[in-house]
């Protein structure tokens, strides 16, 4: 069973055209296993990204030396998916 | 649950019990609806769709499909809550019952039921299917990018790890090709809505080119007219345009390829929510989803009857 402990999900916003482009770059770069939740458009969408636990410190230094800025939208993945799962129990339960 | 008045609409659902609700509705509402198996998914799941039907041959039809990425589970989760609620509202809702008298609606409520199986057993972020990928231990191919529409263009991947890959050849996917052969046998489609999460938006042709379509300002004034029903209800903002324009370029998508078929009144939706949970949309979200959304459809579906073609 595949775990996301210690995943975040980055909402990132490009505030020019050259910082959406380094958003395409760094969608693209496979070797980090991201995944795009919502990819780059334009500058007023922002663009999600789940970022798994090991590609951290590169995604945000990669975003903090270009000076893009993110908030973190899902602080440990894991820990909503867990808290999913204990209400599907409960109401699982509440129904039987 | 006995039937389906008993079944909890405001929770999720493992896919047996879906399929066992498709069964309990069809059952119960023998004259209106049945079941019809397309074809079955890689790992051996029947691919249903729900046909609501007053008779007739052949009839002008509306098709909609939830769940096509797996991990999108209010998808799933509206689609039973629509079934339901055309059975509730065939004969009592004039604007359905006037649909339905005229039309077929069929809805596909799991379409990728092996990726939801996946979600609710080993990795609840799945999106692709389950089929594996000959020379890579990446399994799964979305199947929002193996359409024959700009298939293997841009804003899809060829690696098969990526959550884009688009698969080795268009329709390669028995998810895919299904409703492929389903849409072209039937050969009446009028109205074909994909839906999807997360992101709030409704979307039409094209994301595999910039060139707009020969119906792009009726397709855009009816999106409108959908956004503000949807709207009406919670004051839930959505954005709607071209796929291209309004989230990025997606190339070998499914509205693309059935508006290409000729089938006008494509569309797809992004339900909620708009970042705080992504796909993790608790529970309580559901109904207040589905129904915002139900308005929506109801537009599309509506304007679609009145506007034959």
């Amino acid at each position: 069973k595949d775990t996301f402990e210690g995943d975040q999900v980055l909402r990132i916003t490009a505030k020019d055209e050259s910082q959406l482009a380094l958003l395409h770059d760094l969608s693209e770069m496979e070797m980090l296993h991201l995944d795009v939740w919502r990819g780059p458009t334009d500058v007023a969408t922002p663009v999600d990204i789940r970022v798994p636990f090991h590609s951290l410190k590169s995604v945000k230094a990669y975003l903090e030396a270009r000076d893009v800025q993110y908030t973190i939208m899902i602080e440990d993945l894991q820990a909503v998916l867990d808290e999913e799962q204990t209400q599907m129990r409960m109401a699982s339960r509440a129904a039987e | 649950p006995r039937n389906t008045d008993a079944f909890d609409y405001s929770n999720y659902h493992t896919i047996n019990e879906i399929y066992s609700f498709q069964d309990m509705l069809v059952a119960e509402n023998p004259q209106l609806v049945s079941k019809i198996v397309i074809g079955q998914s890689y790992q051996g799941r029947p691919l249903n769709v729900l046909k609501f039907s007053t008779g007739g041959t052949n009839r002008p039809a509306i098709w909609i499909d939830t769940g096509i990425h797996s991990r999108e589970w209010v998808t799933q989760a509206s689609g039973t809550w629509f079934a339901k609620k055309i059975v509730t509202d065939y004969g009592s809702d004039p604007t359905l019952t006037a649909i339905l008298n005229r039309m077929d609606i069929f809805l596909e409520i799991v379409t990728n039921p092996d990726g939801f199986y996946y979600t609710q057993n080993n990795n609840r972020m799945w999106r692709k299917t389950r089929q594996p990928n000959s020379g890579s231990s990446c399994v799964g191919v979305d199947p929002n990018r193996n359409w024959d529409a700009g298939f293997g263009g841009p804003g899809s991947s060829k690696n098969p790890c990526s959550e884009t890959y688009s698969g080795r050849s268009a329709h390669s996917e028995s998810e895919v090709k299904s409703i492929v052969d389903f849409v072209k046998s039937h050969g009446n489609m009028k109205a074909f809505v994909s839906i999807h999460a997360y992101s709030q938006m409704l979307l039409y042709p094209y994301g595999y080119t910039s060139t707009p379509t020969k119906d792009q300002k009726e397709l855009h004034a009816l999106a409108s007219k959908a956004v503000k029903n949807l709207t009406s209800l919670y004051g839930t903002r959505y954005r709607y345009g071209s796929i291209i324009n309004t989230i990025y370029q997606a190339s070998g998508g499914t509205i693309d390829w059935t508006y290409n078929q000729g089938i006008k009144y494509s569309y797809t939706f992004e339900l909620r929510d708009t970042g705080r949970y992504g796909f993790i949309l608790p529970a309580n979200q559901i109904l207040p989803t589905a129904k915002e959304t139900w308005l929506a459809m109801m537009t599309i579906m509506e304007h679609t009857n009145a506007n034959t073609y």
